[in-house]
C-alpha cells in the first residue's frame, strides 16, 4: 500500500493573503477585508509608509478620505493610487508594469472584485520590495504566517517574471 | 516525521527566496 502524502496547508487566496500582509502597516485607516480597501484611502496610507518621498503628503493630500458610498471618488482615489504606482515602478524602478498585471479598477469599483484588488496590491507589494527600506518590509513578510507567506513569495516571483526593464 | 519533513523544506524555500530578496540591489535605475 502506498504511504499517504500529507495534505498540504489550504492556500489563501492572493487578495486576503495580501490584506493580512497589508495589516503590518498599521494604517489609519481599517484594513480588514476588501470592502474597506476599494475606497483606495488604506492603499495610499500604505504607500506613503513604503516611500514617503515619493508618495508625499502632497500626493497622498490628493486622496480624498469622505468616500462613503460614492463609486465617483472611489474610482478617482483608485486611479491616482494606480497612477501613482505606475510612475513608481516607471520612473523609481525602471520598469514596466505588463499589461496583464494591472488590474481593471472599474471591478474593484462597482462589484469590490477582489481578484482584481488583489492585482493591485500585488503591485504595492512590488513597490515595497524594491523600495529603498525593503529590508524593513521583506522581514516583515517573513515574521508572517508560513501559509501567508507563501502566497506573498508567489505573487513576487510573478511580478519578477513579468518585469519589462 | 514527513510532516516535519515537509515542513522544514517549505520553510527553507521561504527563507532562502526571501534573503535572495534582502541581497538583491534596490531596482532604482540610480
Amino acid at each position: 500500500m502506498e504511504e499517504a502524502q500529507p495534505l498540504p496547508p489550504p492556500e489563501l487566496p492572493l487578495c486576503d493573503s495580501l490584506i493580512i500582509w497589508l495589516q503590518t502597516f498599521k494604517t489609519a485607516s481599517p484594513c480588514q477585508d476588501v470592502k474597506q480597501l476599494t475606497n483606495g484611502v488604506t492603499m495610499a496610507q500604505v504607500l506613503h509608509q513604503i516611500d514617503v518621498g515619493w508618495f508625499n503628503e502632497s500626493w497622498l493630500s490628493r486622496i480624498k478620505e469622505d468616500v462613503g458610498d460614492n463609486w465617483r471618488i472611489k474610482a478617482s482615489n483608485l486611479k491616482k493610487v494606480l497612477q501613482g504606482i505606475m510612475s513608481y515602478y516607471h520612473e523609481f524602478l525602471g520598469q514596466q508594469i505588463s499589461e496583464e498585471l494591472i488590474p481593471d479598477l472599474n471591478q474593484i469599483t462597482e462589484c469590490s472584485n477582489s481578484v482584481e484588488l488583489g492585482r493591485l496590491l500585488q503591485l504595492i507589494l512590488g513597490c515595497a520590495v524594491n523600495c529603498e527600506k525593503k529590508q524593513e518590509h521583506i522581514k516583515n513578510i517573513m515574521t508572517l504566517e508560513e501559509s501567508v507567506q507563501h502566497v506573498v513569495m508567489t505573487a513576487i516571483q510573478e511580478l519578477m517574471s513579468k518585469e519589462i526593464v | 516525521d514527513p510532516n516535519m519533513k515537509a515542513g522544514a523544506t517549505s520553510e527553507g524555500v521561504l527563507a532562502n527566496f526571501f534573503n535572495s530578496l534582502l541581497s538583491k540591489k534596490t531596482g532604482s535605475p540610480g
